[in-house]
This record gives C-alpha cells, sequence and structure tokens, in this order.
C-alpha cells in the first residue's frame, strides 16, 4: 500500500543543505500498524508529510496504492488526501476562527455529505475524543491537550483507510493518552493502516511495528 | 514570593459558565521547584497564566513578592513579567517570521542589553538547547522539538528569577528532554524558582514538591 525509493527531502538554507530524509527506502502493507520514533529533528515529521502526500520528496519515488504519486495531478492528489488519509498533525493545525465542532466537521465537507449526517458525525468522533462539553469553544478557548484531541477527532471523522498520526498524544495525561491510543487500536482491528510518531515507548508499544530514524535514515525496522 | 488566595478564573461561554479555577490558595517560597500535574483541561495552564501575570483572575489575590499583582499598573505588570518571569508556552509562542536567534533575542531588547551583547546571549542560549545549526532557522523551518526548544532558550535568556514552565518536554525524545531538565536542574541549584507543569511523573521528578490539580482544585500538595 505504501512503498517508497530512495526517498529523499532536503532544504536549501542559504548556503547550506540539509538532509532531512535520505535514501528512504519502506515498505508497508495494508493493515499495518507501525510506529515511527527517532529524536528531535531526525525526520519524522518530514516523512509523514511525503507519506500523506502534503510534500514532495527532492528524489525517489513514491507508490500509494499502487500508483506513482509524482505523477499524479493536484486534483488527484487532494482527492486522495481528503478519501483515503486521516492526518493528526504534531501542532494541531486548527482553524482559529471556527469552533471544534466545525473544525470536525470541514473533512466531511469536501466528501460531499448533507449538513444534518457532517454533524452527526462530528459529533459523534468529538465524543469519542471525550470533547462533548467542549464542541462550541474555539481553539484558543481550550486547553492544550483538548486542541490536540480535537485534531484527533478531525482525523478519525472521515474513517480514512490510512491513519498518520504525529505524536497524537504529546500534550496528554496518562488516562486521556490511553484512552486515544484505544481508539487508534479499535480502529487498526477494523483494517485501516496506522502509521504512529511518537517520542514514548510505551505508545509505540501499542504498534505491530517499530522503525527508528536517526539523522533521516532508517536505523532499524522490527517487529514489536 | 507567590501567593494566591482564594483565586479563580471563570470564562463565561454563551450562557454556560466554566470554572477553569476555583478557590486556589498556594504559597510558594524562593528558589523552590514545584510540578503541577492534572488531567487535560484541570486548570494547570489558566494557573500558570496568573501566576505569569499573563491573566487577570477573576476574584481571589495574588501577591507576588510581597506587592498584590491587581493592584500594579500595565507599566508594572509588563516590567514583572520582562524581568522578573521566564516563561515557556505550552504552543511555544514564537513570532513566525523571525528566526530562532532573533526569537531569543526578543526579552534581552526589552532590558536594554546592546545589540551585540544580546546576540551573544542569544546563541549562548541555544547553544544551551542544542539548537546551535538552527539559529537562522525560522519556526516553520524547524521540527516541533525543536521550536519547543527556542521557546526554552528564549524564557531562560534573561536568567529570570521565576520560571514558568508548560510542558517544556512535550515534544521532545527522552535524550533531549534530559538536557532541558538538567538545565531546569542547574538554574534551581543556582537560586532560580521554577513551577514546571507537566504530564510525566519522571518529569515531575525532578521538582521538590508536587501539587496536583483536579477541575480547578489542589487535590494534592507534598513534598516529593
Ligand atoms: N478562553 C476560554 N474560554 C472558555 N473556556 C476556556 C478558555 N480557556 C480555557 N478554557 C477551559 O478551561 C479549562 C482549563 O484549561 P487549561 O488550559 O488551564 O487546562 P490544562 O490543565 O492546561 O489542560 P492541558 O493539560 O490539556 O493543557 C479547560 O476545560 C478549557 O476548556
Ligand atoms: N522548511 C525547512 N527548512 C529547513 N530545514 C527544515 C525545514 N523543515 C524541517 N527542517 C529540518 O529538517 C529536520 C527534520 O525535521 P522533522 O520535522 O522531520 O523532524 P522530527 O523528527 O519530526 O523532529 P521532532 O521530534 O522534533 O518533531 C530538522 O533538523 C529540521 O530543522
Ligand atoms: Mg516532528
Ligand atoms: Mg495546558
Amino acid at each position: 500500500i505504501i512503498i517508497t525509493s530512495d526517498l529523499q527531502r532536503t532544504y536549501k538554507m542559504g548556503g547550506e543543505i540539509i538532509h532531512a530524509l535520505k535514501n528512504f527506502n519502506i515498505s508497508i502493507k495494508r493493515e499495518e500498524y507501525v510506529a515511527i520514533m527517532g529524536t528531535s529533528g531526525s525526520g519524522k515529521s518530514t516523512l509523514m508529510n511525503l507519506i500523506g502526500c502534503l510534500d514532495s520528496p527532492t528524489k525517489g519515488n513514491y507508490w500509494l496504492n499502487g500508483k506513482l504519486v509524482s505523477e499524479l495531478s493536484n486534483r488527484q492528489l487532494a482527492s486522495i488526501r481528503n478519501e483515503e488519509i486521516g492526518f493528526i498533525f504534531q501542532t494541531f493545525n486548527l482553524l482559529p476562527r471556527m469552533d471544534a465542532l466545525h473544525n470536525v466537521e470541514l473533512p466531511l465537507i469536501y466528501r460531499g455529505l448533507g449538513r444534518k449526517q457532517r454533524l452527526e458525525k462530528a459529533k459523534e468522533a468529538l465524543v469519542q475524543v471525550g470533547l462533548q462539553d467542549r464542541m462550541n469553544h474555539r481553539p484558543n478557548e481550550m486547553s492544550g491537550g483538548q486542541r490536540q484531541r480535537v485534531a484527533v477527532a478531525r482525523a478519525l471523522v472521515t474513517k480514512p483507510s490510512i491513519i498518520l498520526a504525529d505524536e497524537p498524544t504529546g500534550n496528554l495525561d496518562s488516562k486521556t493518552s490511553d484512552e486515544i491510543m484505544s481508539l487508534l487500536d479499535t480502529l487498526n482491528k477494523e483494517g485501516h493502516t496506522i502509521i504512529l510518531v511518537t517520542h514514548e515507548a510505551d505508545i509505540a508499544a501499542h504498534a505491530k511495528r517499530s522503525i527508528h530514524l536517526v539523522d533521516g535514515l532508517i536505523q532499524s525496522d522490527s517487529l514489536n
């Protein structure tokens, strides 16, 4: 389902070249549950952005569901992002002027669902992350952990076949973390592919396979 | 040094009243090292914003260094914030159009230091958090953990007498977390007062006293 070949992402900063991801080769099958770990700056979010079609590699190839992503049009890419992939961002990326309910409703608008059905599904997703009492709050009227949970709800509301979670529990206490991880575990059992970036070994332990990144390269890739 | 009496913070949302902090009574002496823990939404950031003079309580009193904060003018409050308090925000709050060096330099400008001295101190602070190779990067050219470390460097660059750290290691791997905590531990040994919000027990263990918040109230307050 996800295959990369010599994937690279570099940034040019003045005279300097930063190799955020180097010769990255990976193959992830449908329904896998993979944890990606590594130190700060090792390339995890860069990798997630490439897999999530939010960024293009500098070199190398990426096949998603058998299609070479670099050959897709912008329209086809946007359609894949909306229909196949749910992305939980490390820094949440919520729209500040909308409340939680409308932030979570957004991916359903792209899917063409009617208003009544969208609001119903958005409410259900917010209840699942424990935010039934915060639906009408905007991001700056919520705590850090509540914002993170809105980001989780928004990524999951379309029940996407591939879930990319970039540090989904970084701002959560252990009880709330457990609730979010148990949501992800259930989705994996129901057949969704999950790729999870985390710094914490206990969170990574929920996955079935762990990949360790060091300086943009895979240091190890093994079953848990 | 920090005394609160019946401190309260409520928010009005439409017809609803949210009691983020209720009848909060605390006394923190100079050079203490206090950890504040509690579930998502329990009032930790609200408390930190009140202690850091970034917000005013709805009721109750707050004495900082013997002065009643509610009776200070805006000018006096701004002066306290710049001279006494270093704040590490849960969501970093960096200026997006400036690079790391200039973000960290900002508190020193308020202190009236000359350009050469400011840049020297800002560089030193960035080296201390391991970001010597990212000084000229803007926030969106850095990883999540790198942005968090810029927020740490900025809070510490003026060597403030009171350090308020709202989840300073939430986006950091364990090795980098240890480095940041060892910085804070050293500052406490050198006489700085530290109040640290965290969800992780291993991080809280660095402090000498732990306060647990539940729904805006103190559930427990004991020595570590
Ligand atoms: N501007 C606001 N308007 C309404 N409610 C608010 C506002 N800011 C915060 N709240 C509410 O106050 C409560 C306390 O928020 P606070 O940010 O202090 O929590 P916290 O303990 O820091 O949580 P976390 O661990 O998730 O960061 C939360 O339930 C939050 O929804
Ligand atoms: N736009 C950019 N321009 C220049 N360098 C960048 C840019 N974006 C990221 N980088 C660099 O690429 C490297 C990898 O970044 P990435 O965000 O993938 O790290 P990460 O593993 O997610 O780290 P963290 O655990 O701190 O979130 C970092 O060293 C970062 O500074
Ligand atoms: Mg990252
Ligand atoms: Mg908070």
